[in-house]
């Protein structure tokens, strides 16, 4: 499909000049309000005195996520996808090739809210990280397949809230090992930091 | 657009369709695990024994959801989309031109988990609803206004939630009412009934 091969080839010239300028790259995808937003908020409080960081976000409209972030003192670019559902390689390269890269070490991408479009879509990452919470319900995983099966990262967020919420969340961690054998499936909570520090292992930073 | 003048021409041949067998259709649309199906079933357990139901349910894959619903007695027919973020009036035709509707009173669609992609494709049914609920976040309105804009019952569900999810529901609820001021809002809890009779009501059935 045209569409997807000019994302891709695109994609890989994202790759090759994230590389070129050794900044570390990394694309969040997950369902609506699953908690991408605030576990970038949870990475970049721990590592932002150390490493230099842009965030990219994503989103139809408003630039409410790229605010949040920008509270912890990073540079935040918010990109508008209007009616797409999904980023895709041509809105990172846009970014990329005219913003001054030479401060950067690291590069978050939070992807549009949703767990169909941007399996469609690569945007030249090193990794992937899909996240999901319990408050989706167990079958989540199961009947989302695509993006977990592309992925290196899988989160399971909003542990906190186990003890008031009725989930098999074991079900949704097996799910995920049957989808990708290969997946880091790691289980967190923004909220209380739980395992953040993990997850920044994870990400090898 | 050509794929989305198609669909509102087909939604209308529905539309003619359904009205002719005087069939009462409702749409759910939603975010990922708002609580669609929670909500449906919760619907047609109340009203199972008066009506003649049955249910459309929109997944790319797995017929999670249809099973589900078909508990509560009703029949239920799943539609897989594959890489289809969203169902369309041509997933919808396909059912109501083949399926004996002699004996259908209502018929309710839950589209699939999306809260930007169904804003495209209408499917030629009375209603529109749209599903959030309060562990998405409080920005979830603000940053999909399209659904809202279309739709005619807004409903923010997981009320049983609100002691222990810290959220600004009274900002979902002007969020809505100022992205489209004819919105029905409704908070339900699809767990403990909560406003479940409210919303038949709104439903006029
Ligand atoms: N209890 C609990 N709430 C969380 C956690 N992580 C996020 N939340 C809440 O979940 C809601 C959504 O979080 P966001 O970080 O905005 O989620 P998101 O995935 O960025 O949402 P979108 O970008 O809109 O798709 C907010 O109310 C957060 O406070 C968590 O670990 N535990
Ligand atoms: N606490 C609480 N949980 C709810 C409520 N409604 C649904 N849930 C839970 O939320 C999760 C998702 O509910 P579903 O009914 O599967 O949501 P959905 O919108 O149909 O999900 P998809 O079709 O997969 O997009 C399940 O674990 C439900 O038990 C509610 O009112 N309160
Ligand atoms: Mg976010
Ligand atoms: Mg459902």
């Amino acid at each position: 499909e045209d569409l997807i091969e000019n994302n891709d080839r695109l994609a890989a010239q994202n790759s090759k000049l994230l590389r070129k300028k050794n900044i570390r790259a990394f694309d969040f995808v997950g369902a609506i309000g699953a908690g991408k937003t605030a576990i970038i908020e949870s990475i970049v409080e721990r590592i932002s005195n150390e490493y230099k960081v842009l965030v990219i976000n994503g989103d139809v409209t408003t630039r409410i996520d790229a605010d949040r972030i920008e509270q912890y003192g990073v540079k935040t670019i918010q990109i508008n996808t209007g009616r797409e559902c999904a980023l895709n390689s041509y809105h990172i390269s846009q970014v990329i090739n005219h913003y001054d890269l030479s401060e950067i070490d690291i590069l978050f991408i939070e992807n549009v809210g949703n767990l169909i479009c941007p399996s469609d879509f690569i945007l030249g990452t090193e990794k992937r990280i899909v996240i999901v919470s319990i408050t989706e319900g167990e079958w989540v995983i199961e009947k989302h397949p695509m993006l977990f099966k592309m992925s290196d990262i899988a989160i399971i967020n909003k542990i906190d809230l186990l003890d008031v919420i009725d989930v098999n969340i074991e079900k949704m961690v097996s799910d995920a090992k049957k989808i990708n054998p290969n997946l880091n499936i790691i289980k967190t909570s923004a909220i209380t930091g739980e395992n953040i520090p993990k997850l920044i292992k994870a990400l090898e930073i």
